[in-house]
């Protein structure tokens, strides 16, 4: 899976995720990454969010939008993203990531997996790395 | 103001020591590529969906020309793409045949009443819209070929369990 978000000078976000699925799954099966909530999601009033990881768990706990409530509650994004993503694997199992962008630029990035590999660029630098913490 | 950035991922997951070189040399080109877009007067949209083509084009991701393989053989894909200011969203799943599903979710957005169009539909709407067919065999790598022959041998149709990478 594949995902990013943006936030422009204006604070307007955007979110898009992209998958192949999962290796070996059903005929017809759909995941986590085309429903709202749940691979992705971006609402000017908070952030965006793009998730990727188990997507039968990711579906069940909506993961991008607790993500999103949580910021909401005032949790920052990197809190909210963590909390999100393990408590989705303590609840419902497996593992999961999510990188997430607030409307006012903060960062998010999170993941319960081995690894995740991600990278942002803010001005002219980029800032990249796939291990925990 | 807000400073302007992008951010990528390349999947959550098991990854392999050998492919954390390749993972961190295409997101670092994806949200370089996403970066260009915005700063060139692109909307946060234009980023994203730029950003995520370039993982799509690269065999090393699981999503577009590097997706793994359902039980048939075949690559079935899904993607989203949404706008946070009035929560415009367009989704594609199960598509099949086309080199970029960001591109399709997107024409869903844009074109249609609807936020998700799956399977023949999708691919019928995505045709019927410009976007080309792409032959299966050009998005199928050797190593999603590996991967089904793995799953297939964790007899994955008789439990109620799958992989837990994305």
């Amino acid at each position: 899976t594949v995902g990013a978000v943006a936030v422009d000078c204006h604070g307007h976000v955007a979110c898009a995720t992209s998958t192949g699925g999962t290796s070996g799954k059903m005929v017809g099966r759909v995941g986590d990454t085309p429903l709202p909530g749940c691979g992705g999601y971006a609402d000017d009033s908070v952030g965006a969010v793009s998730t990727t990881g188990h997507g039968e768990s990711i579906m069940k706990f909506c993961l991008s939008h607790v993500i999103i409530n949580a910021m909401r509650q005032r949790r920052t994004a990197q809190t909210a993203t963590a909390e999100g993503c393990k408590t989705m694997t303590h609840r419902v199992g497996n593992t999961a990531g999510a990188i997430v962008v607030s409307n006012s630029g903060e960062v998010g990035i999170s993941f319960t997996s081995k690894r995740m590999a991600w990278a942002y660029q803010l001005k002219d630098q980029v800032y990249y790395g796939i291990e925990p913490d | 103001m807000v400073e302007p950035l992008v951010l990528v991922h390349g999947g959550a997951g098991d990854i392999p020591e050998s492919a954390v070189e390749g993972k961190l040399k295409g997101v670092r080109v994806s949200v370089k590529r996403g970066y260009e877009v915005l700063a060139s007067g692109g909307s946060v949209v234009d980023a994203v969906q730029a950003a995520v083509q370039i993982m799509e084009d690269l065999p090393g991701f699981n999503a577009g020309h590097g997706s793994v393989l359902n039980l048939d053989g075949e690559v079935e894909m899904d993607a989203i793409i949404m706008e946070g200011a009035d929560l415009k969203t367009g989704s594609v799943g199960a598509i099949k045949n086309v080199s970029h599903p960001v591109d399709v979710a997107r024409l869903v957005m844009e074109n249609t009443p609807h936020v998700l169009l799956v399977g023949q539909g999708a691919k019928r709407f995505a045709n019927d819209m410009g976007v080309p067919d792409v032959p299966m065999e050009q998005l199928v790598t050797e190593s999603a070929k590996e991967a089904l022959e793995s799953a297939r041998t964790c007899k994955l149709v008789t439990t109620t369990e799958l992989g837990g990478v994305g």
